[in-house]
């Protein structure tokens, strides 16, 4: 069964599965050990090399494969991982192991627009104010739950290996709780890139109990440090509006939403044409808000059911009123109005057929001759006749008329 | 009694070249 429908086919909200969207990714990294080759690593040696790929690799316990930095001398020095999803994706998680000790100050960045902008997601520092420019214990409010906080938590540089930073982006935001209705939190857990910058090491001659102090004084460091992280993962779901069960690879090898409802777009962010019939909305749990169209069946069904259950004509049945301008009209089976309730000009409802059927507008096909207009009447299918023309096309004369010579009178009295 | 239908080829269009219609 389709997800993005029910048992008796009407639309309902669907979501793609959640999953490690970094998995087997490309992660660019400014700075990987082995070149020129070291002792501990050699990117021309399999055995020895640590390159970027192994941040999104598969990992076991027993089996941890680690990216690691250049041996830095200088600090603080920015080393930094970008990562791009491919497509729009809903951010729940991010978090990094690391195999070397934790960094002291990391910033985790996205970007909603491929690389071009980066905006801040969460910093970590034993420092938040001196290093980032934010306090370390912020209260989250309404008003600034889109903004990146800073936290002095997950930046000890205990454990020496295998230590972590996980950011959970919804988090603490007090929208959280209705994020179908927040359109400020759906964007900020939007991303289609990553980026982690290591800002500052912590320095090992902490390890000998003496403080960092050298570089709070205004210095730098000589000590030798360097980055290694063996995961680098982003938990969350490819975004699809609600529209879409599945992501799959089109034609261009490019990852799109596998959008239902009427919907297109890689992200199912607009309604297929000829189904603008209301405005593209995302769906909720509580409405798939399908994208209309006059062509579709279902849309008909329902208006035929609110028809039925109000006992009012369908002409005078005001379906989603007001819920926003028509781009476009269906155009299919040539109904018109906002619901396709009624017959487009040139054509006339066959009564005997439901509005659903697709021959329930019938053309007017008046006489090019006998009638005066191409219109007819909408209920009846009268065309308007010319003087002494009768029928409901206007195609023949009436009684006591015979046909004339001329076009303009085709009907004179002899 | 049902009247026959308009015959096209007996309207004489040369004054109305502008109205005639494509058949």
């Amino acid at each position: 069964p389709d997800p993005c429908y029910d048992e008796s086919g009407a639309p309902r909200r669907c979501i793609p599965e959640f999953v490690n969207a970094a998995f087997g990714k490309e992660v660019q990294a400014s700075s990987t050990c082995g070149k020129p080759p070291t002792r501990h690593c050699n990117a021309s040696d399999p055995r020895k090399a640590h390159p970027p790929t192994y941040l999104t690799d598969l990992n076991t316990a027993s089996n941890m494969t680690c990216w690691r930095s250049e041996t830095l001398h200088h600090s603080p020095q920015n080393v930094t991982l970008t990562l791009s999803l491919g497509k729009k994706f809903e951010v729940v998680y991010v978090s990094l192991q690391f195999c070397s000790p934790r960094p002291e100050s990391t910033a985790i960045l996205k970007s909603m627009d491929y690389g071009k902008t980066w905006v801040p997601y969460q910093y970590y520092s034993s420092q938040c104010r001196k290093i980032y420019g934010k306090p370390s214990k912020a209260t989250v409010t309404k008003q600034n739950e889109q903004e990146a906080l800073c936290t002095d938590g997950l930046t000890d540089l205990y454990p020496l290996t295998g230590g972590l930073i996980a950011f959970s982006t919804l988090d603490g935001r007090p929208s959280a709780q209705d994020f179908d209705s927040s359109p400020v939190l759906q964007d900020w857990v939007t991303a289609t890139d990553i980026r982690v910058v290591f800002s500052r090491p912590h320095l090992f001659r902490d390890l000998g109990g003496r403080d960092a102090g050298g570089e709070e004084e205004g210095g730098t460091t000589s000590s030798p440090y360097y980055y290694a992280v063996g995961e680098l993962q982003v938990g969350g779901r490819c975004k699809c509006n609600g529209h879409a069960a599945r992501c799959i690879k089109d034609k261009e090898q490019k990852l799109v939403c596998d959008c239902k409802h009427n919907t297109e777009g890689p992200e199912c962010d607009r309604c297929k044409p000829f189904h603008y019939d209301r405005p593209w909305q995302r769906a909720t749990a509580r409405e798939a808000n399908e994208c209309l169209g006059c062509s579709s069946p279902s849309p008909q069904q329902i208006f035929w059911k609110l028809v039925a259950s109000q006992q009012q004509q369908p002409w005078s049945f005001p379906v989603h009123s007001g819920s926003g301008q028509v781009t476009a009209y269906g155009g299919g089976h040539n109904t018109a109005g906002r619901h396709c309730h009624y017959c487009k000009e040139g054509f006339y409802r066959d009564l005997s057929k439901a509005i659903t059927d697709r021959k329930a507008c019938k053309a007017c096909d008046c006489h090019p001759v006998g009638a005066a207009g191409k219109t007819c009447n909408q209920t009846t299918g009268q065309c308007p006749c010319k003087d002494g023309v009768t029928g409901l096309t206007c195609n023949r004369c009436a009684k006591g008329y015979q046909q004339s010579r001329s076009p303009v009178a085709p009907c004179i009295r002899p | 009694d049902v009247m026959p239908t308009l015959d096209m080829a007996l309207f004489d269009w040369t004054d109305y070249e502008d109205l005639k219609p494509e058949m």
